[in-house]
């Protein structure tokens, strides 16, 4: 079963440290930062890792594609470009297979699911965000999450939050939605899911050092004013972006999978193949 | 006696908060954030605010020069351009009154000093900053600031710096020294010269709340985490970025006044006057 997630912003978010310890890997071990020369010369290359993971019981393949070099230059314009031809290939190729005499054993590398990532310093979105939004929303579930949120205080956090809910509306861009709860879903359920639909955009902050907080052993962040514990949901909204995805995952997997593979199908499929047949 | 600060990076990085702190003022009162929309259709832009301040029995006129919209565009390859301008004009203003005949009342409104912002979440300098301070470094002294430092934890804070400063010097961009100090002068003023020169990035926190710790009252912000406290050299570059500002403004007044307006004047007026003269 496989399962993609693509991993969107610049350089120095904190999304490596985010995606290790979302599925407590060490998909990116310590990487040589590219000099500032280097790093502009380049345009956005995609750069993909894949591990088998098991999540409640569940084996899965998980991608994670990354997107170095996205912002980076002075010229940003195009720096969704290269990422929606990725998406555009992957859908094409599945496409193919699909339609092809290998039914069975297609592998699915189309992308499921695109962490965006926002910095936290601006008073909102900024062109190069609602720009790559904007022309992603379609192709691709997007779910948007507040880099290194432990640059806010909490009213900030909310503050900010409330902003970009309202920019991303007044732009149309739909953001991922867990798909709703059936009736007959318990409670509790219901709660956290309405619970995390109110949480969006996450502000996460992560990290890859173990801590020792009131005698139990964390991650968290180790400041001189203090520790941010990043599975205190009072101190970031890491938990509850982990749930969302697992809720992703497992929904893939389950009765929601009608829903994605539907939707995905159905709602990318036509957009995507209502503009191939167009162009 | 007129003193400039020039004040340049993106929206969101703190630098209100930084200016309405260092001089205890409220230049920037409650401002109504231009959303997205609007801050994109503008390129950058000159906004000047001045008032009298007085530091140290001195009687200043302080001008701070803001820069809304740099690096904002999606395409930021201009940013410097509209900064550059204005500089010019000011030396191109100020030339033209010292050759005038009323040299007695000119008011000197060439940027002595700037402020440059650079986000604390990426892994060294980015393209557009190289590009800013490469090209106005001869025009004008650059102090680079670490925005919104409390991101960082003191070895992350160590390390941007010492990256930061090893891509400036391969870049050969030249950011204000304090001037030499004279050989007679006491040992605790030089150790603070050389301290503060070896902190560059100043790496900062500003905050207009005011919050009680240990029964004071100190500037900071407070986190669920803990509270980080402005004037605590631990946790902020602050003061010392406060201190180099009024070395600066001291040196403008005093026997240093000999080597900013000598090498203002010469240098700057060199290199701009060749230039001029060129083109
Ligand atoms: N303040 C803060 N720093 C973080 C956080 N996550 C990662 N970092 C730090 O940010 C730096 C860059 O992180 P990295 O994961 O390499 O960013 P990437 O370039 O987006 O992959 C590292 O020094 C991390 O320790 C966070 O949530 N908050
Ligand atoms: N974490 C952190 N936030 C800050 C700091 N200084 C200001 N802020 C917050 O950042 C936001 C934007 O600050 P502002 O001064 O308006 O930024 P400007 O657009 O660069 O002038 C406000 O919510 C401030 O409270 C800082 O040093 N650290």
């Amino acid at each position: 079963f496989d399962f993609t997630l693509m991993v969107v912003g610049e350089a120095g978010l904190g999304k490596s440290t985010l995606i290790n310890s979302l599925f407590l890997m060490d998909l990116y071990e310590e990487r040589k930062q590219p000099s500032v020369d280097e790093r502009v010369h380049r345009t956005v290359y995609i750069e993909k890792k894949t591990m088998e993971i098991e999540e409640k019981g569940v084996r899965l393949r998980l991608t994670v594609v990354d997107t170095p070099g996205f912002g980076d230059a002075l010229n940003s314009d195009d720096s969704w470009r290269a990422i929606e031809k990725y998406i555009d290939e992957q859908f094409n190729q599945f496409f193919r297979d699909e339609s092809g005499l290998n039914r069975k054993n297609i592998v699915d590398n189309r992308v499921h699911c695109c962490l965006y990532f926002i910095p936290p310093w601006g008073h909102g979105l900024r062109q190069l965000d609602i720009e790559f939004m904007r022309r992603l929303h379609k192709k691709v579930n997007i779910v948007p999450v507040i880099a290194k949120a432990d640059t806010l205080s909490p009213k900030e956090a909310a503050e900010l939050k409330k902003i970009i809910m309202k920019e991303l509306e007044s732009h149309e861009i739909r953001v991922y939605q867990l798909p709703e709860c059936d009736e007959d879903e318990d409670e509790e359920l219901k709660t956290t899911d309405r619970d995390l639909k109110e949480s969006i955009p996450f502000a996460v902050v992560s990290s890859c050092q173990v801590v020792e907080v009131g005698g139990r052993k964390v991650r968290g962040r180790i400041y001189p004013w203090g520790v941010v514990e990043v599975e205190n949901p009072k101190h970031s909204d890491f938990l509850k972006l982990r749930t969302f995805l697992i809720r992703i995952i497992m929904g893939l997997f389950s009765s929601h999978m009608q829903d994605l593979k539907e939707v995905t199908r159905d709602v990318h499929y036509e957009n995507y193949r209502a503009e191939y047949i167009q162009t």
